[in-house]
């Protein structure tokens, strides 16, 4: 494991905690997209399916199970919670997120490495964790309101990326047999939907203001 | 194995 890999896994871990933590103290869910939340839940859940039948590493089943059980647990709460789910803005986040899952079925079944079914759901969940931020953007576009936690949330998601990336970059010179395009493609095409997010999250945290997406 | 390669992330 290199240095850029755990940090990596380190922003994703502390993404899903300051959620985690908003919801739980604060029981508040505005600002936050349960269709992201049930996207990520079916991203885990469709790539973890040999956690108990392929060991790698205590860290690597460690966090696979905290991955698991807290993108469930939010789902939980922001559908189940009697208070958590009075503050979920509904209205405002719409997007139509089944309609994600077909086409990255359809691109796993014809662009995967090995026709199994444990290869395809892996390179759904690839493809399908490509775009499953796509709702949680949507929403904090219409959202005028984003607190910080909010805030906080997607940029932690968006520096986990760019760590996977630096990753790979750093495992492809360090490794034999390292080349793996569905990973990175799908990879690269998810930190880039957060290029636009971070750019007005610099320009808010440089000038010291609320962060405001253009409409 | 190349495979191994790849599933070790998370």
């Amino acid at each position: 494991m290199n240095i850029f890999r755990l940090a990596g896994d380190m922003t994703h871990l502390f993404s899903v905690l300051v959620l985690l933590l908003k919801i739980h103290t604060i029981k508040s869910c505005a600002g936050i997209s349960l269709k992201t939340q049930e996207l990520y839940a079916i991203v885990f859940a469709t790539r973890y399916l040999d956690i108990f039948t392929n060991y790698i590493s205590l860290y690597n089943t460690i966090m696979k199970l905290i991955f698991l059980g807290s993108s469930f647990s939010i789902v939980w709460y922001m559908r189940r919670h009697k208070i958590v789910r009075r503050s979920y803005d509904k209205d405002q986040d719409t997007f139509r997120h089944y309609f994600l899952m077909l086409p990255c079925l359809i691109l796993a079944l014809i662009i995967n490495e090995k026709f199994t079914f444990r290869e395809v759901m892996w390179t759904f969940s690839l493809y399908l964790e490509a775009v499953a931020i796509l709702p949680q953007l949507v929403l904090l576009q219409r959202t005028r309101n984003i607190d910080n936690l909010t805030g906080q949330y997607v940029f932690l998601l968006g520096a986990y990326r760019a760590f996977y990336i630096l990753n790979w970059i750093y495992r492809y010179f360090t490794e034999e047999h390292f080349v793996h395009w569905i990973t990175w493609i799908s990879g690269l095409v998810q930190t880039l939907l957060y290029a636009d997010f971070f750019y007005y999250y610099f320009q808010s945290w440089k000038n010291n203001v609320k962060l405001e997406l253009p409409a | 194995t190349k495979d191994q390669v790849a599933k070790d992330e998370l």
